[in-house]
């Protein structure tokens, strides 16, 4: 039972991830990316928000996601791929 | 910094770098811990309004008002939500939570890059003169996205995005993660983002050599920069009872030690832990170290909470040696009790006396600070080394830079040694690391950029490359403190950077946006990752040969699969393009190789370039022999008219 408990509380914890968005193929009923980016997020969790949403040095947006939403998020339309987050150091 | 302005040939040489109004338009973005704004590195007189251009803003938080910012620090943003999400909320108590600096680490690195003038500089005394960054009349905007936790990809990201959008023209990043590919890494991403902005972006080789295979941010788009010594030491002398001496280094201020010999103890004979000779916290016997000079063995914790943990068992002085791990490496500390550091082999010495004598004594001597130390530089023995893991085919690091002991702008809110217990305060420390050497570069790279804004990143960084050198004054080859022998490109990368030449090279190996997308598609990365490096419907060309050999790099790596290698010798062709960016000229190659195994041709031998801008075409004939699997060797390719030189270095690998 404990294992099963342990199983169960990985498989609901959230890390965080980069999405990254094919931008050129938003839906044309989309007024702006960001829509769109959280109807993507919201299609996969209804509890989940975006901390930031990238327009320069990426397109999409970082947010906190179980490994089973991130891997439906992976196959929604327009996704190019789900990074789980890296940590760096100062050198 | 201080002295680092000089090693660099920066003075003497003003008439070179104008002090012209486009100068202190540049504006150098650093990712950091932050920024201590009241620090004088950033004082910003004598600089004219802020470049209209700039779109960045001065971010209000926990102890930093946004009117604090000036003329010099034009930005200052905080990054947090990352690292909150993963850590949980920010303990105000202990961190900032706002752009200040509560670290050190971020006020070193911008105001090494970008700081103002300030004379009488020091850390107690040690490293005094005018420090400077290396482009003084730069403007510098700080994004904080480092915490005590550790500095998380989704701010970072973020950062870089606000930075693109604010119109910084570098961007500086001493931090690196694990190794990974290029459209994993964010930092990588972002870089080729800000790249195609005409953002050059420089970064810290990393801290994990002498290894092989330890570089960080190795993505061609970005400057990889490794670190090498100055010729500035800080020697503190042990000086045994049988009347040995040997040489250490130590930034102490304080109360002296008695002038007399003092009982000596090794930590391992005073501790009751296995790891006893380590000093590590709560492992040393105070009855046994009381009174005593106690030498500790580096590694495993900080070397000044050896320090700490010495001074808090009641003893009087350390002796820090070091271990095989770092060899004769000497990286001073600001010790918080008599203490010095010492290399492996007079670590040794001293631990053989200290164990065969039956009453061992020791004084430690400081002399302060000393300049004009050959040879220098030397390639630091904890610079990251080549090859490159991610692609073998780019020779990493690009280049060293001055990253050992350098003295630059400090946090308020923290002691030089950065410990809790440390309740002193300095404006300016003396710190190592490619940290350090990083935002040399950056700040070179801004002065490239002032003196010509036209050139795109990869001019900037292909006139830092091939300018720099790879030999003394006398014609000997630069060291390798980690070996005591020559250096090689995998620790150098092209050499040591040489601003003055930088500035008027003659010859670039320039490279456009469609060239890395070429890189990418020679990777075999599928369309969804070129996609998420490059932000564009973009596809490779399936009728088009896309080749790592032919990308317009500044240097060279040949690498020799031993299985496939025919009987005999094999040939490999690498074409390279030069762009004119000085005045008309008449450049001939000349060639060197190692190896009789490594042969190096170049077809034409003479370029002539007569318009600006003119480009040339060459192809570079690598003839291999056969070599055993793991073996390297090493040439150079360079390009002279007598009045200008412009070197790549070239490595060969058989795997």
């Amino acid at each position: 039972a404990a294992l099963e408990n342990s199983r169960t509380l990985n498989q609901n914890k959230r890390t965080t991830y980069i999405v990254h968005m094919a931008k050129f193929r938003m839906p044309a009923t989309f007024q702006h990316h960001s829509h769109w980016y959280d109807s993507s997020l919201k299609s996969v969790s209804g509890s989940a928000e975006m901390l930031y949403t990238y327009d320069n040095a990426i397109h999409g947006f970082s947010t906190r996601l179980t490994p089973e939403e991130a891997r439906l998020l992976e196959s929604q339309p327009g996704i190019l791929s789900v990074m789980p987050e890296l940590k760096y150091e100062l050198h | 910094t201080t002295r680092t302005p000089q090693f660099l040939g920066l003075y003497g040489n003003a008439d070179m770098f104008p002090d012209s109004a486009s100068k202190s338009d540049v504006i150098i973005g650093v990712l950091d811990t932050g920024v201590w704004p009241e620090s004088k590195s950033f004082d910003d007189t004598g600089l004219g309004p802020v470049p209209s251009n700039w779109k960045g803003a001065c971010e209000a938080g926990t102890n930093f008002s946004s009117s604090i910012c000036n003329r010099k620090l034009i930005g200052a943003r905080y990054f947090s939500r990352g690292y909150e999400a993963t850590l949980g909320p920010i303990d105000e108590s202990k961190e900032s939570k706002s752009p200040r600096d509560d670290d050190g680490h971020g006020t070193h690195t911008a105001s090494t890059a970008g700081g103002s003038i300030v004379e009488g500089a020091s850390l107690f005394g040690y490293a005094n003169g005018t420090a400077r960054g290396m482009a003084p009349r730069a403007r510098v905007a700080v994004y904080k996205v480092c915490w005590i936790g550790g500095c998380f990809s989704s701010d970072i990201l973020a950062a870089i995005d606000k930075a693109i959008e604010d119109n910084v023209n570098v961007l500086s990043m001493s931090l690196g993660g694990s190794i990974s590919d290029y459209y994993r890494d964010s930092v990588a991403i972002g870089a080729f983002a800000a790249m195609e902005k005409g953002i050059l972006v420089s970064c810290s080789a990393g801290n994990a050599g002498p290894s092989s295979f330890s570089l960080s941010n190795v993505a061609p788009w970005i400057t990889t920069v490794g670190a090498g010594t100055l010729d500035r030491d800080f020697p503190a002398f042990v000086s045994l009872g049988n009347g040995q001496n040997y040489s250490g280094v130590s930034l102490f201020k304080g109360n002296p030690l008695p002038g007399k010999l003092l009982p000596f103890v090794y930590a391992g004979n005073a501790s009751n832990a296995t790891n006893g000779n380590l000093c590590m916290t709560g492992t040393l016997i105070p009855e046994k170290v009381s009174g005593k000079i106690v030498l500790c063995d580096r590694g495993m914790s900080a070397r000044v909470l050896k320090g700490a943990v010495v001074k808090e068992a009641g003893g009087l002085g350390m002796v820090l040696a070091n271990t095989q791990a770092n060899g004769e490496e000497l990286v001073a500390d600001a010790h918080l009790l008599p203490a010095t550091a010492v290399g492996q082999k007079s670590g040794d010495a001293i631990k053989k006396y200290l164990l065969s004598d039956a009453n061992p004594t020791v004084t430690i001597l400081f002399e302060g600070t000393k300049v004009g130390i050959e040879p220098s530089p030397v390639v630091a023995a904890f610079s990251s080394r080549g090859p490159n893991s991610i692609t073998p085919e780019i020779l990493k690091p690009d280049m060293i830079a001055p990253g050992v002991n350098i003295l630059a702008g400090w946090s308020g809110s923290v002691g030089p040694t950065g410990l809790a217990v440390d309740t002193r305060r300095v404006g300016f420390n003396i710190i190592s690391g490619t940290s350090m050497s990083c935002p040399h570069v950056s700040g070179l790279a801004a002065l490239l950029k002032a003196a010509h804004p036209d050139w795109s990143p990869a001019a900037i960084k292909s006139a830092l490359m091939t300018t720099a050198y790879v030999q003394y004054k006398g014609g000997e080859k630069l060291q390798d403190v980690a070996t005591g022998k020559a250096s090689t490109p995998f620790d150098h990368g092209a050499g040591h950077v040489d601003p003055v030449s930088a500035l008027n090279p003659g010859l670039v190996y320039d490279l456009t946006i469609d060239d890395y997308l070429g890189f990418l598609c020679a990777l075999n990365y599928t369309e969804s990752e070129i996609k998420s490096v490059a932000r564009r419907n973009f596809a490779c060309d399936a009728s088009k040969k896309y080749s790592l050999t032919d990308f317009n790099y500044p240097s060279f790596a040949v690498n020799i699969d031993t299985t496939q290698l025919a009987s005999g010798s094999t040939v490999f062709k690498y074409t390279r393009t030069l762009t004119n960016v000085g005045s008309p000229g008449t450049y001939k190659v000349s060639i060197s190789s190692q190896s009789p195994a490594a042969k190096i041709s170049v077809e034409p031998a003479v370029l002539s370039f007569t318009q600006m801008y003119e480009k040339k075409t060459y192809t570079a004939t690598f003839t291999v022999s056969s070599m055993a699997a793991g073996t390297n060797s090493f040439g150079r390719i360079e390009w002279s008219d007598e009045k200008r030189a412009v070197g790549s270095p070239v490595a060969f690998s058989w795997n």
